[in-house]
């Protein structure tokens, strides 16, 4: 996955993400396409919460899945969620829940209640940044206001093992995402960050917006074979726009 | 992007996207019973999640016996739905009562990310 928040010139905050799923999960030698992905494809929906006749938040589902791992609640905060591998990660947590032992959360159950629950985007960040969590996770924040974005890292429990803010008054006018940590840099051969990296570069904050973004998250490899699709989130106004992603071979498979 | 073919300049033509991928919306209304709201969703698209499902099994059983592993989901996971907080619990059971799809394997749809993690 690669997640993006970045506030333009106005402080306006856009928040956009790919959504990669399916590595490994099966080839299909004749198509070159990832057998999970192409399944996954039909099933993602936008679903509009509403309580009372009114919408409370947006998120971006696979029909069958109710958590939430992109969402956003109009006029307060956008999220979403990008896989982080480790050892000791949610296979544990599961295993700790069935006999019993069960102060952790599910990833796609806590971000539900965060983004139909939020009130603003500090009290979120630290419900985030804190909550006991049976799986580990990178967590991407974007508020309203100027300078309220963030990447939360979480490990399994209740550490945030690094959060790492939008700060436009120094210069960081977007953060980037992958499936790694940013303080580290990412393996050869999985290297979305230096390309989506260059590419907000090239755009810069002036042409910040969902169509400079969009082109970004659409640039190979950040887009990939493993690409479902890519969700645009614009707080302010309240939109969640999603669109299916493809890309037609040559394509690097993750 | 030093490995052409499979990496390319930054586009910046790929705004607007065609129409036909932009994801339609499906409207969840909270006051609604928990094992009702993703009925009108997910019973028109329970074809294309029990397809989804059996490629799962169907990938699971080139490393294991299949029918031990889905009776083991079956078995262990589908009890596993009482101890999930509400409205959860009546979610997934609504929708394995909508689409036909074993509780079990719904449940292991919506823990996916914690498996996968690993």
């Amino acid at each position: 996955c690669t997640s993006l928040v970045a506030q333009d010139k106005t402080g306006d905050l856009f928040h956009a993400r790919n959504l990669d799923f399916g590595l490994f999960l099966g080839w299909d030698v004749k198509n070159q396409t990832w057998a999970l992905t192409e399944r996954l494809r039909p099933l993602i929906i936008n679903v509009e919460y509403q309580q009372g006749g009114k919408t409370v938040a947006k998120g971006v589902h696979f029909a069958g899945y109710i958590g939430v791992i992109t969402g956003m609640k109009p006029g307060v905060l956008s999220l979403s969620m990008n896989e982080r591998f480790q050892l000791e990660g949610g296979f544990i947590g599961i295993i700790e829940w069935i006999i019993g032992q069960r102060d952790g959360q599910w990833m796609g159950f806590v971000l539900r209640d965060a983004v139909v629950k939020a009130t603003d985007f500090n009290s979120t960040l630290q419900y985030l940044t804190s909550v006991d969590l049976l799986a580990p996770g990178y967590i991407i924040l974007g508020g309203n206001s100027s300078g309220e974005g963030a990447i939360i890292t979480r490990s399994v429990g209740t550490k945030a093992d690094n959060v790492k803010m939008l700060d436009p008054a120094h210069g960081t006018w977007y953060l980037v995402e992958t499936n790694y940590d940013n303080w580290k840099n990412p393996p050869f051969f999985d290297d979305r960050r230096a390309p989506a990296t260059k590419c907000m570069n090239t755009m810069s904050q002036a042409n910040v917006g969902l169509k400079g973004i969009f082109n970004v998250l659409s640039t190979k490899p950040v887009r990939n074979l493993l690409t479902t699709y890519t969700a645009l989130m614009h707080v302010r106004n309240g939109t969640l726009d999603t669109y299916l992603q493809y890309c037609p071979q040559p394509c690097f498979p993750w | 992007q030093e490995f052409p073919p499979f990496t390319e300049d930054c586009r910046t033509d790929a705004y607007p996207p065609p129409v036909n991928t932009k994801v339609g919306t499906y409207v969840l209304n909270l006051d609604q019973a928990p094992e009702d709201r993703w009925t009108g969703l997910v019973k028109p698209m329970a074809d294309k999640m029990k397809i989804m499902i059996q490629d799962i099994k169907d990938l699971v059983g080139i490393f294991v016996n299949e029918t031990k592993a889905i009776n083991l989901v079956d078995e262990l996971l589908a009890p596993l739905t009482d101890t999930f907080p509400e409205p959860y619990q009546g979610e997934l059971r609504g929708i394995a009562n909508a689409t036909g799809i074993p509780l079990g394997e719904v449940v292991l749809y919506n823990i996916f990310y914690e498996v996968f993690t690993v």
